[in-house]
């Protein structure tokens, strides 16, 4: 996090807001529910508190504004500049400016009303923008599922270094953003697609392309803001150009890059058990056209072209995969090799041979 | 013929694109503000290494792919540096 240069701040806890005007993009309910709750991200973490009022000068004067609106500040139109808001201190101090040509809505589409304004608000309160990718002070949007949404700890350290802790006796704790060289990190999935290696961990999930030494991180909800966080296995159907990802007894479908509608649907179609309420690990060997799903300490094996489990399944990880134990993290294919992901450790297993062949760090991909 | 004259629109788009986002996000000064027009081209460079430093990018101090596709996002109009 970073504070305002001069660590502006206000000097009373108890500050008011003011919805000046409206965009005719959302009905007016709404907004004032996204402006409120954008408020209680802040005042959950503070001892803030942030009163409404109707007319007058508030602390916080929040409106929706078009190009040039005379504060040194133009907008750009669509897109661009989203919104900006001035540090604490009287008059314009605090207030918060909304790009009225942006699309604003309650959704995934357009921009998000409430995450936009929670970032704004940061600012009102004396943040400027982090360098930390998760926080919701970075300087670019990003969509996150509003009920999902979580303020990250960056943010918190940042507002409770201005005004103090809340008063609230229950440490507010965030999520945290997973560091790409940190050697304790690990992976809840690995999944090829197109060529390139998707590495998902909660939010978030890495691309890495082959021909590029840099990975980046990418909040999952960017690209795909109906799938949720915390996928547990993913696997590319590459003859089909798809990519499976689970989570609990569901799975989603990526066909290209675009999400298949009419999903979630259930992991029983492929034919497991009751039993089976989760999957581990999975991945699929494009020349056999059999897929591997791994739970617990034991695995199936699913025909992609009867799309039917294969008989005599599930067999034991260990009897098969020698060296590779149970409760694994991750697996994809490339080339002849199979990588397991347990931990902080990724196992390269050789089919042919049917043994570890080398153990390396889960996150060597990444060229820390 | 030359591929360098005319300038091609699009590297001009780019310059553009990057000396506005470091003037409106990093302080760059613009000419007007500059004393010295080769002071200037330095401090862009610098300004990017310090704008891909930000957004934990590879500093090259050039406009590289990354670079740009990040100039591109949508963000908060508020400066990432200083005021």
């Amino acid at each position: 996090y970073v504070l305002t240069d001069g660590n502006p701040k206000w000097e009373r806890k108890n500050l008011t807001y003011r919805i000046v005007n409206y965009t005719p993009d959302m009905n007016q309910a709404d907004v004032e529910k996204a402006i409120q709750k954008a408020f209680k991200v802040w005042s959950d973490v503070s001892p803030l508190t942030f009163k409404r009022i109707y007319d007058g000068n508030a602390d916080i004067m929040m409106s929706f504004e078009t190009g040039d609106h005379r504060d040194n500040s133009p907008f750009d139109g669509p897109n661009g500049l989203l919104a900006h808001a001035f540090q604490p201190g009287n008059g314009i101090g605090g207030d918060v400016h909304f790009d009225e040509e942006e699309y604003w809505t309650k959704g995934s589409n357009g921009y998000n009303l409430f995450f936009v304004a929670a970032h704004e608000l940061g600012h009102s309160l004396g943040l400027s923008h982090s360098t930390d990718p998760g926080a919701l002070m970075y300087p670019t949007y990003s969509y996150i599922e509003p009920n999902e949404f979580h303020l990250p700890q960056d943010d918190i350290n940042g507002i409770q270094t201005v005004y103090g802790p809340s008063d609230n006796p229950v440490k507010p704790t965030g999520p945290t953003t997973p560091g790409t060289c940190d050697p304790k990190l690990t992976f809840d999935a690995v999944a090829t697609m197109r060529g390139e290696l998707l590495f998902f961990k909660d939010r978030y999930f890495w691309r890495k392309h082959p021909q590029m030494t840099e990975v980046d991180l990418n909040f999952i909800s960017l690209f795909w803001p109906n799938l949720p966080s915390g996928i547990q296995a993913a696997y590319e159907n590459v003859e089909r150009d798809q990519v499976f990802l689970f989570k609990e007894n569901k799975y989603w479908v990526l066909s290209g890059y675009d999400l298949v509608y009419n999903h979630p649907k259930s992991i029983y179609d492929f034919g497991f058990p009751k039993n089976v309420k989760r999957i581990n690990a999975a991945f699929s060997d494009e020349n056999s056209g059999k897929t591997y799903f791994f739970v617990g300490d034991k695995y199936w094996r699913y025909d992609e072209n009867s799309r039917s489990m294969d008989q005599g399944y599930p067999k034991k990880i260990i009897n098969d995969f020698r060296g590779i134990g149970k409760k694994i993290d991750a697996a994809f294919q490339s080339g002849r090799y199979i990588y397991f992901f347990i931990g902080t450790r990724q196992f390269q297993f050789d089919p042919n041979v049917k043994r570890v062949v080398s153990v390396m760090k889960s996150n060597s991909w990444f060229n820390c | 013929s030359s591929s360098a004259f005319p300038v091609a629109p699009e590297t001009e788009d780019k310059v553009q694109l990057v000396e506005n986002y470091l003037q409106h996000f990093y302080n760059l000064e613009t000419d007007k503000q500059s004393r010295f027009k080769n002071k200037n081209i330095k401090t862009v460079t610098e300004k990017l290494k310090e704008m891909q430093a930000f957004f934990g990018l590879k500093v090259t101090g050039k406009p590289d792919v990354d670079t740009l596709e990040v100039m591109k996002k949508p963000r908060c109009g508020v400066p990432d540096v200083g005021q």
